[in-house]
C-alpha cells in the first residue's frame, strides 16, 4: 500500500 | 482599515471557484503588500499558496496586517453575484467581523453590496523554502486538465516521468492502463501552446489524481501552468495570475510502505 505523508512533514511550520 | 478594488472581477471569482473544493475555510492575510492565503485540505496532504500583489489592484490600501477567516463556500455564494464584467472592491475595517463586497458594473449604472461574516480560524504558517526542481514542465492548462481529467477515468493513482524523452503520465486501473507522453514542443506561434520541459536531472514520483484533477479547477485563470517535480517532495501545480500573483498547489507523493 502506498501512503502520504502530511504537508507538515515537508515544510516546517512558523 | 483595508480597501482593495480589482476591475476585472471575473479574477476573484475564478480564484475562489479554483480553491473552494479543496479547503473550506481559511486566512486570507492582508497587509500593505498584498493579500495571501495558505491553506491545507482537510488531510493536510496538500496545501494551496495563493498571493496576490498589492501593484496588481487598481486600488490597494491596507494600514494594518490581519487575518481575514474566510469561509470559502459562502465567499463563492456571494461572488456569484458579482456580473463576469464588474468591478468588485472589498473593503474591511480593523479587526473587522465582516468583508464589504461592492460589485460595479462595467458602465456604472448597477452597484450592489454584500457582506460576508469572517471567522476566527487558528491557522498555522508552513515556510516554504524558494528551492531547485529536478523538473520544470510549463504546458498548456487545458492539456494539464485534459490529462488529469482522461487518467482519473482509468486509474486513482499518476506516476509522473520527466526523462529527456518528455513528461510522461500513466495509470492503471480496472479497465486497464493509460500513458500520456508530452514532449518539449516550441513550435507553434502561439507561446501559450508551448510545452516546455526544464530538466535537471531524470525523477518520477506517483501522486494521487484526484488531487491534481481538483487542482485544474484553476484553469480559467491563465494559459498556462507550471508542474515543478523533485524527488521525495511534494509536486508544484502553479498558475500565474496576470500581473496580480500566482496560486501554487502543493500535492505530497504517494510512498511506498
Amino acid at each position: 500500500a502506498a501512503g502520504q505523508k502530511s504537508m507538515t512533514s515537508f515544510f516546517a511550520k512558523k | 482599515m483595508f480597501e482593495a478594488k480589482i476591475s476585472q472581477g471575473s479574477v476573484l471569482k475564478k480564484l475562489v471557484e479554483a480553491l473552494k473544493e479543496l479547503v473550506t475555510e481559511g486566512n486570507i492575510d492582508v497587509s500593505p503588500s498584498g493579500m495571501s492565503l495558505q491553506a491545507m485540505d482537510s488531510s493536510h496532504v496538500c496545501l494551496v499558496s495563493l498571493v496576490l500583489r498589492d501593484d496588481g489592484f487598481d486600488h490597494f490600501r491596507c494600514d494594518r496586517n490581519m487575518p481575514m477567516g474566510i469561509h470559502f463556500a459562502n465567499f463563492s455564494k456571494i461572488l456569484k453575484c458579482a456580473g463576469n464584467d464588474d468591478a468588485i472592491t472589498l473593503k474591511a475595517e480593523d479587526n473587522a467581523d465582516q468583508l464589504t463586497l461592492m460589485f460595479e458594473s462595467s458602465n456604472q449604472d448597477r452597484i450592489s453590496d454584500f457582506d460576508l461574516k469572517l471567522m476566527s480560524i487558528e491557522s498555522e504558517h508552513l515556510g516554504i523554502p524558494d528551492q531547485d526542481y529536478s523538473a520544470e514542465i510549463k504546458m498548456p492548462a487545458s492539456e494539464y486538465q485534459r490529462i488529469v481529467r482522461d487518467l482519473t477515468s482509468i486509474g486513482d493513482t499518476v506516476l509522473i516521468s520527466a526523462t529527456k524523452e518528455g513528461i510522461k503520465f500513466s495509470t492503471s486501473g480496472d479497465v486497464g492502463t493509460a500513458n500520456v507522453t508530452l514532449r518539449h514542443n516550441t513550435t507553434s506561434e502561439k507561446q501559450e501552446e508551448h510545452t516546455i520541459i526544464d530538466l535537471k536531472e531524470p525523477v518520477a514520483l506517483t501522486f494521487a489524481l484526484r488531487y491534481l484533477k481538483n487542482f485544474s479547477n484553476a484553469t480559467a485563470l491563465a494559459p498556462q501552468v507550471k508542474l515543478s517535480l523533485t524527488k521525495d517532495l511534494p509536486i508544484v501545480v502553479e498558475y500565474q495570475v496576470g500581473e496580480l500573483g500566482n496560486i501554487r498547489f502543493y500535492l505530497a507523493p504517494k510512498i511506498d510502505d
